[in-house]
């Protein structure tokens, strides 16, 4: 046997091709390709002396412990017993090519010469996905317990979700235990669903999503989890879990409601015994962001700025006071306030009210004194105070072309500062009156 | 004062008593200012530097009540600086001010006097009244006094002044009041205290003048400082609202 050396393609002549074989001749050539590939072989030239059932001089093609034929004559002529075009495959990566010739090639006493073969090979992919004859049991049998994936060169297992391939990289395993999920939505569903379900599962499938968002749950039908008339999921039990908070254990053949889980935080356990054939559940969850409760003002002096029909996640409000009213959480005065809403739903802070703007009690006169023109002892917005100079020793400076009807007049403003129309925020100033005393000098006698 | 009479509660509130070296008077402007004469303060023929004490009492016709209703501290002192106290026959700028520490509250007893705007008060004739602490005819006077006099003519003054022989100078600064004939006059005690003039148009006091100087008291013109040509300094010192 002549090995030819293991490579993905080459050719396999007859000796001295193109000159004529030898008499006398028997070899066998070992074409080999790697594993995971086949060998292909086709003829190009074929001119072996043909010969009833190709006694005389032959090619043999075998494989896999198989002859695949035996061969004699020219490819065109039906003489003898050509290979033709045909392609020789062999299932694993072997061949065998045996070229065999007897002691002459005479022919009614003319001596013939015959070429011999050209043949090419070259190696192809086997598709060891294919199911594989078992002769033990008598039929075929997948390669792999699940998937099979068949690459050039090789293939390889794997298994459906919730499966573990084991470590003969073939057989697969019931793993569930820690399925995560983080994507806006999708279905979750028991193994083999709609199919009954595995036996001895402990399945555990956590939903994460992103803060601010809600996760809302539908079970679809079919649903079947294993129940009993009296006692309440004895057998096989599903568990919802939101943020720790437990929705309740379900089982029997009523799909569970729609949740709106309010987090974003959602584990699903599955527990089942050692038999049944329950078909199992399905469902499929979706996110929307949070909402957050309308704002509404504790008092008619409070705006809420730019009202939106709805306020989410992350979104805010503004609010001010009407003028002469100030912003007050508690017992603090504030400048602004905003309010931003939670991952949640609820807001960062409280509303806060709005409360009259107070200007104290009026500064004190240097010489003079102030009245009240509205309510007595009351500083809030829009209070009037009078502020008259101790006559007739003082008197009111006034600026030139000033109003007699404003002179004095301060008001409680929306800043909470008392004004006057002409002299703003300044307060008046009493100044002496000269020249008039209270009892002048009279004399009588003349 | 001489042939004055005695004054009664809110006739003269604006009237000052000080001591400084010796009894003077003044009037009170605003709230917070003491018009007075510069010689009160820095003395012609004593040749003495500013005295520590400036005593100001107010608001009282009556020498002792005005002393118990306290003093009222001086925060500074404003001479004119046309004052020339090494010449004693100068007179000219005879004008101070000064500055109390804390305002005073106006009252019945205590009110402020206006100052002049035109040379009308001025006027040949035209009445005022001198009021003051000085002495009077031959004692000095525990109350206030006070006496009616004419602005007399300068010329008058003039020929008076030379058949005195004075070497007074009669500037156009000052003005004199008085007639030789009658017993009425300023005299010792009374300088700083003011001319008031009532101008009824308005129906207001204005001080014309100042008590400054004459000679002798009694016997002829007594001598003022013309305040009409010193107000825009006073506006300057103690400021318009003052």
């Amino acid at each position: 046997s002549i090995y030819i050396p293991q490579k993905l393609y080459g050719e396999v002549t007859s000796p001295l091709y193109p000159k004529p074989y030898p008499n006398d001749f028997e070899e066998t050539t070992v074409i080999t390709v790697p594993v995971g590939y086949r060998v292909k072989l086709v003829f190009w030239h074929f001119d072996v002396e043909p010969s009833e059932g190709c006694l005389y001089d032959y090619v043999k093609i075998s494989a896999d412990k198989k002859t695949l034929g035996r061969f004699c004559g020219q490819l065109e002529s039906p003489l003898g017993n050509p290979p033709g075009e045909k392609e020789f495959i062999s299932e694993e990566n072997k061949m065998l090519l045996t070229f065999h010739t007897d002691f002459s090639n005479e022919e009614n006493g003319t001596i013939m010469f015959y070429k011999g073969f050209l043949a090419y090979y070259q190696a192809v992919d086997r598709d060891e996905c294919e199911p594989q004859y078992n002769t033990v049991e008598g039929s075929y049998q997948p390669r792999c317990q699940q998937l099979c994936h068949n690459y050039v060169g090789g293939y390889f297992c794997s298994c459906r979700p919730g499966y573990e391939l084991q470590k003969d990289g073939r057989s697969c395993q019931a793993e569930c235990s820690s399925g995560l999920y983080t994507e806006p939505s999708g279905y979750i569903s028991s193994l083999e669903y709609p199919q009954p379900y595995p036996p001895d599962l402990r399945c555990n499938y956590s939903i994460r999503v992103e803060r601010g968002l809600t996760l809302n749950l539908k079970f679809l039908d079919p649903f079947e989890i294993d129940d009993h008339q009296q006692v309440h999921c004895p057998y096989d039990q599903l568990q919802i879990y939101a943020n720790g908070r437990n929705l309740g254990e379900f089982c029997g053949n009523q799909r569970p409601p729609d949740f709106d889980t309010r987090s974003n935080a959602v584990d699903l356990l599955f527990f089942t015994d050692e038999s049944g054939d329950s078909r199992g559940w399905k469902l499929h969850y979706t996110t929307e962001i949070i909402k957050c409760p309308q704002p509404k003002a504790l008092d008619e002096f409070t705006i809420i700025q730019d009202p939106q029909p709805q306020y989410q996640f992350r979104d805010y409000f503004i609010v001010t006071c009407k003028q002469g009213y100030q912003l007050v959480e508690g017992n603090q005065v504030l400048l602004s306030f905003t309010a931003v809403c939670q991952d949640d739903g609820t807001w960062h802070r409280a509303m806060p009210r709005c409360k009259i703007k107070d200007c104290g009690q009026p500064r004190s006169l240097s010489n003079g004194d102030f009245s009240y023109i509205t309510t007595k002892g009351v500083n809030t917005y829009e209070a009037r105070v009078q502020y008259s100079c101790h006559e007739p020793y003082y008197k009111m400076k006034t600026r030139a072309g000033s109003s007699e009807s404003v002179r004095g007049i301060y008001t409680c403003t929306a800043q909470g500062i008392w004004k006057n129309e002409e002299e703003g925020e300044k307060m008046p100033r009493c100044l002496p009156v000269c020249g008039k005393p209270v009892n002048p000098v009279t004399q009588r006698q003349r | 004062i001489i042939g004055g009479q005695k004054a009664e509660p809110g006739n003269f509130p604006w009237q000052a008593f000080t001591n400084i070296h010796g009894r003077g008077g003044g009037a009170l402007l605003g709230d917070r200012w003491i018009l007075t004469a510069a010689h009160t303060i820095y003395p012609k023929d004593q040749n003495k530097q500013d005295s520590s004490n400036k005593d100001v009492f107010l608001g009282h016709i009556d020498l002792e009540e005005i002393e118990k209703l306290g003093h009222h501290p001086v925060r500074r002192v404003i001479i004119h600086p046309d004052y020339r106290q090494d010449e004693p026959n100068n007179f000219e700028g005879d004008i101070a001010l000064m500055e109390l520490e804390n305002r005073v509250t106006l009252g019945p007893d205590l009110l402020p006097i206006c100052l002049p705007d035109n040379e009308t008060f001025y006027d040949k004739g035209l009445m005022g009244y001198v009021s003051g602490f000085g002495i009077k005819e031959d004692k000095i006077a525990s109350e206030l006094m006070f006496v009616r006099l004419p602005v007399a003519d300068r010329k008058a003054c003039q020929r008076w002044l030379r058949t005195k022989k004075s070497n007074d100078i009669f500037s156009e600064n000052m003005f004199c009041s008085g007639d030789p004939t009658i017993k009425q006059d300023a005299c010792q005690g009374d300088s700083g205290g003011v001319f008031a003039v009532r101008d009824r148009n308005r129906n207001i006091w204005v001080a014309t003048g100042i008590v400054s100087w004459g000679i002798g008291c009694g016997e002829g013109y007594g001598f003022y400082t013309k305040l009409l040509n010193y107000v825009d300094w006073i506006k300057k010192e103690i400021g318009e609202e003052d």
